[in-house]
């Protein structure tokens, strides 16, 4: 019935007004809100299947950590995820739709003054990169974040079908976290 | 010398003007060096026509209409403020025109695809006038004798002629919107067999040629008048009072980027897969250290 909800708001958009935007502003609400309620509740189903794998993979330790639920962050495009900029610690999942493998370049909003390991499900450290969050993205309205920074690395050849996982440890190594920031430069106009 | 911002020696290299900060040139880098293709890009924006739709001539451009008043274009400011940021593994150029459009110019290691991610918004109307705000990319040297390819769905690519239809006689009243075209996934010119481009974006937009070199996607629109087919009011989206902001990414490609192994059209088919079925990525808090969790 979960996946009900998408495939009828998925319907329901259909429609050409919904397509294309020609529809009075609380019908485009109503479009928005239709599809944002199916797509929660078929995020929740993803939950489960993922908590089955972390069952299987946990073995006869049972699911992993079974209390910690995964969570989507939608505001990814604005550099916004409350989970990422508040914990000390945690693992990022990223799941390949397409059937060939592809590699990904991870960008994970944090707020600055620390450093954040990365490590892949063979123990291996990763490379990665801590990019400012541009100012006109920290001005957008309604943004509601911390995070000032985007930490990014490479997930490389994601499985077809596929995923993997990594983990990410917050560390207020000093030269660890020089290390890790970009170089920024504000060239004058001109000069 | 104009700004140069290379990812060392792997990857697409990308040069900005040193008066204006926008973008003048790409390149690929290659172990015997880097060829350098001009190319500019910048945003621009069209007034869109206010009336009363009482007759023909007083079409407003609204929800189903796009219909700029006037045959051209600005620009939404001559110069960007910039912001070099470079690592090791991602080199971006924060880019920004005004308080209301912005972009991040991206070249990621060894990728061969220049990513550019806008931000557009609160569009500002206090002056009474609606706009459509458009990316615009010209290659200056290329001809394209007004050609240009839209796509179908992200399949079949259809073959668009500037003021010309395939099965009538068309007297084009409208110079601009009647040259727009839905844009699916990707907008290619073609200036003969060493020169192909594709403007790939991440969700449907409607696009032009209106001259040589030039590749255009029109990005967000907030409209002050309603264009009487039914709506009943004007697209003049609010939220949090202001006007909507949008943001979302094109990509660029040159047949310079293309190899053996990965021809031109291979190129774009295969990142316009890349785009439509992005990884899902989701997060989950852990107490564990590395070792233990792994």
């Amino acid at each position: 019935p979960r996946l009900e909800r998408l495939k009828e708001a998925m319907g329901v958009l259909q429609h050409h007004d919904a397509v294309s935007g020609t529809a009075k502003q609380h019908v485009t609400n109503d479009y928005s809100e239709r599809l944002s309620q199916g797509v929660t509740e078929s995020f929740q189903m993803v939950v489960e299947a993922y908590s089955k794998l972390n069952a299987v993979e946990g073995g006869d330790e049972g699911p992993l950590e079974a209390t910690a639920m995964p969570v989507f962050c939608p505001l990814l495009n604005v550099s916004s995820c409350p989970l990422t900029e508040a914990s000390e610690a945690f693992t990022v999942t990223t799941y390949n739709p397409l059937a060939r493998p592809r590699s990904f370049p991870v960008r994970v909003p944090v707020p600055s003054g620390a450093g954040y390991k990365v490590t892949d499900d063979q123990g291996h450290a990763i490379v990665s990169q801590l990019v400012p969050v541009p100012d006109a993205v920290l001005r957008v309205p309604g943004r509601n974040s911390t995070a000032t920074l985007e930490l990014v690395f490479l997930a490389e050849d994601i499985p077809p079908l596929g995923f993997l996982q990594f983990h990410v440890q917050k560390t207020a190594n000093l030269p660890f976290q020089k290390e890790q920031m970009s170089q920024i430069f504000r060239p004058q106009r001109g000069l | 010398k104009d700004i140069e911002v290379n990812l060392g020696n792997q990857g697409l290299a990308v040069s900005l003007d040193k008066d204006t900060g926008l973008l003048k040139s790409i390149g690929v880098v290659r172990p015997d060096g880097i060829t350098m293709i001009k190319v500019n890009q910048t945003y621009m924006w069209y007034a869109g026509m206010s009336g009363n739709n009482s007759q023909e001539e007083f079409r407003a451009s609204g929800a189903y209409i796009f219909r700029p008043d006037g045959a051209h274009a600005q620009p939404v400011a001559a110069a960007a403020n910039v912001t070099i940021v470079q690592g090791p593994l991602v080199a971006e150029i924060h880019q920004e025109w005004t308080p209301w459009v912005s972009q991040v110019i991206r070249a990621y290691k060894e990728e061969l695809t220049l990513e550019m991610e806008w931000l557009v918004g609160p569009i500002p109307v206090k002056d009474g006038i609606g706009k459509e705000i458009v990316s615009r990319v010209i290659w200056p040297d290329i001809s394209t004798n007004g050609t240009f390819y839209t796509d179908a769905n992200g399949r079949e690519m259809l073959k668009r002629v500037k003021n010309y239809r395939p099965t009538w006689q068309l007297h084009n009243a409208e110079p601009v919107a009647g040259n727009y075209y839905p844009v699916n996934s990707r907008l290619v010119v073609s200036g003969g067999p060493d020169f192909q481009a594709a403007l790939m974006n991440d969700r449907s937009q409607g696009g032009t040629s209106l001259d040589d070199g030039h590749m255009e996607l029109m990005l967000h629109r907030r409209l002050l008048h309603d264009d009487a087919f039914g709506v009943g009011e004007p697209l003049n989206e609010t939220a949090f009072g202001e006007g909507l902001v949008a943001r979302g990414k094109l990509y660029l490609l040159h047949s310079d980027f293309a190899n053996d192994d990965c021809d031109f059209g291979c190129l774009h088919r295969s990142l316009g897969e890349k785009v439509m079925l992005e990884p899902v990525i989701s997060f989950t808090p852990t107490t564990k250290p590395a070792h233990a969790w792994r």
